[in-house]
């Protein structure tokens, strides 16, 4: 179904909560 | 803060009011925008100059066919027990009936299993169907195979209580389907109200004749347009965030609130983006359907010419049932990507709506949903929704500005951080 690749995150959860939090 | 500036400009801010003001000019200005008529091509054109002149990117128009059926006059006259005129709707796709009529008996039933039990009676009647309101997915079944089911028992013609969580005496118009090798029989809907009279009248053992009359026509598929605007991306523009409603409408009231709402909400999320100054790093692409009520019909078109790109989906978004005050945002995709949008929504603290629930989807976007793209939808006031939802009560009228402030708000919000994160959505 998905032909989506590249679906490894080069980051942890804590770092992609962080960069989230910046937009706030 | 690009979070809090987006609230602040759309809530309490110079966009106040925008998308309401830029709806009730359109809705006024075209009318309804039923599938392959004349003002929902006019409605497109207008779109297509409204986004440039807004100043959006890549404004085009992508062609597509789409169904063209037209309701004619119609007309239900009780005749026995006793003289009544009915308020109907015909359903999208359905034949008319002869020029004369069909005037025949009715039989009443409350679900497809009653109307199985009792088949032997339906033939050479007029099939009432006055199924509870359950919930808007399991109800609409009647609507779409109420004509099929009473045809296979011989029935003349079908009309369907209103699929409504609300009526005062308003019938509710959809589309509905034939099946091949079923013959084909006219139907509409009736309201709530006459639906509930008969079975009260035939539970008295009253004998019930109806005459009917619609001059519904199926005409060939015309051509029209899905329309596409864009604020390209920064960094991977092929990357892509899609936001999106529906410009067709139902032929009954303005179509204000479906889908009127859902796309000047998408339009207003890359407007407010656009007044910040903001370039997200992935392009963030409104696309507003055509053809919606007939089943994704614009939609499907997009998916087959643009799915060999799905991997560069981020996220697709649909509003499409309603924009009043959300209480939160739909979402289909992985628990990491779950996760994600939870602290997405936690940035709407501001105006309290920070909720996840599940089932993100949308006609036109579930393709994509399907496929495995993350998608996303707003979770609304459904009573209220459903209440005028396809009936001649869904003017500019039923919309507050303020509450489609707020829906705007959650809609930008979303899509910009989604679009400007530095990597796509996961998708396990």
């Amino acid at each position: 179904k998905s032909i989506y690749r590249n679906d490894i995150s080069q980051r942890t959860f804590q770092e992609i909560k962080e960069e989230i939090a910046h937009y706030g | 803060d690009v979070a809090k500036a987006i609230i602040n400009l759309a809530v309490y801010g110079k966009a106040q009011n925008r998308s309401y003001e830029r709806l009730a000019l359109l809705v006024d200005t075209v009318g309804p925008r039923l599938s392959g008529t004349k003002s929902l091509e006019k409605a497109i054109q207008i779109m297509y100059q409204s986004l440039k002149q807004d100043g959006l990117e890549n404004v085009h128009l992508e062609p597509v066919k789409i169904p063209h059926w037209e309701r004619g006059e119609e007309s239900a006259v009780m005749l026995e027990p006793r003289m009544h005129k009915m308020a109907i709707l015909g359903l999208g796709s359905s034949i008319g009936t002869p020029p004369e009529g069909i005037t025949a008996e009715v039989l009443v039933v409350t679900s497809f299993d009653e109307l199985q039990r009792r088949a032997p009676e339906a033939r050479g009647k007029i099939v009432v169907y006055n199924q509870p309101y359950t919930n808007y997915s399991q109800t609409v079944q009647y609507r779409v195979q109420g004509a099929v089911e009473a045809a296979k028992v011989g029935a003349l013609a079908s009309l369907i209580r209103s699929v409504a969580s609300f009526s005062i005496y308003s019938p509710h118009t959809g589309v509905q389907e034939y099946q091949d090798g079923v013959p084909k029989i006219p139907t509409a809907c009736i309201t709530v109200e006459d639906a509930e009279m008969m079975s009260r009248m035939v539970s008295r053992g009253s004998r019930i004749v109806i005459q009917l009359k619609m001059g519904a026509k199926n005409y060939p598929d015309v051509d029209s347009f899905n329309t596409v605007a864009e604020i390209i991306g920064g960094k991977y523009p092929e990357q892509v965030v899609l936001v999106s409603g529906h410009l067709d409408s139902w032929d009954v009231g303005q179509g204000a609130m479906d889908d009127g709402g859902g796309a000047f909400i998408s339009w207003e999320a890359l407007s407010l983006i656009k007044d910040l100054g903001l370039r997200p790093k992935r392009t963030l692409r409104l696309v507003l359907w055509t053809a919606e009520e007939q089943g994704g019909i614009g939609a499907f078109q997009y998916y087959q010419l643009h799915k060999a790109n799905i991997s560069k989906y981020s996220l697709v978004m649909e509003s499409d049932s309603g924009t009043f005050l959300p209480s939160g945002l739909q979402f289909t995709g992985s628990e990491k990507a779950r996760a994600i949008i939870k602290e997405v929504m936690n940035l709407l603290q501001p105006i309290n709506i920070t909720q996840v629930f599940s089932d993100g989807e949308g006609t036109d976007i579930n393709f994509w949903i399907q496929a495995g793209v993350p998608g996303a939808s707003l979770l609304d006031d459904l009573y209220k929704y459903f209440s005028f939802h396809h009936s001649r009560g869904d003017t500019i009228t039923v919309m507050d500005p303020k509450q489609m402030n707020v829906a705007a708000a959650v809609w930008a919000v979303v899509s910009y951080v989604i679009a400007d994160m530095e990597e796509m959505l996961p998708r396990s």
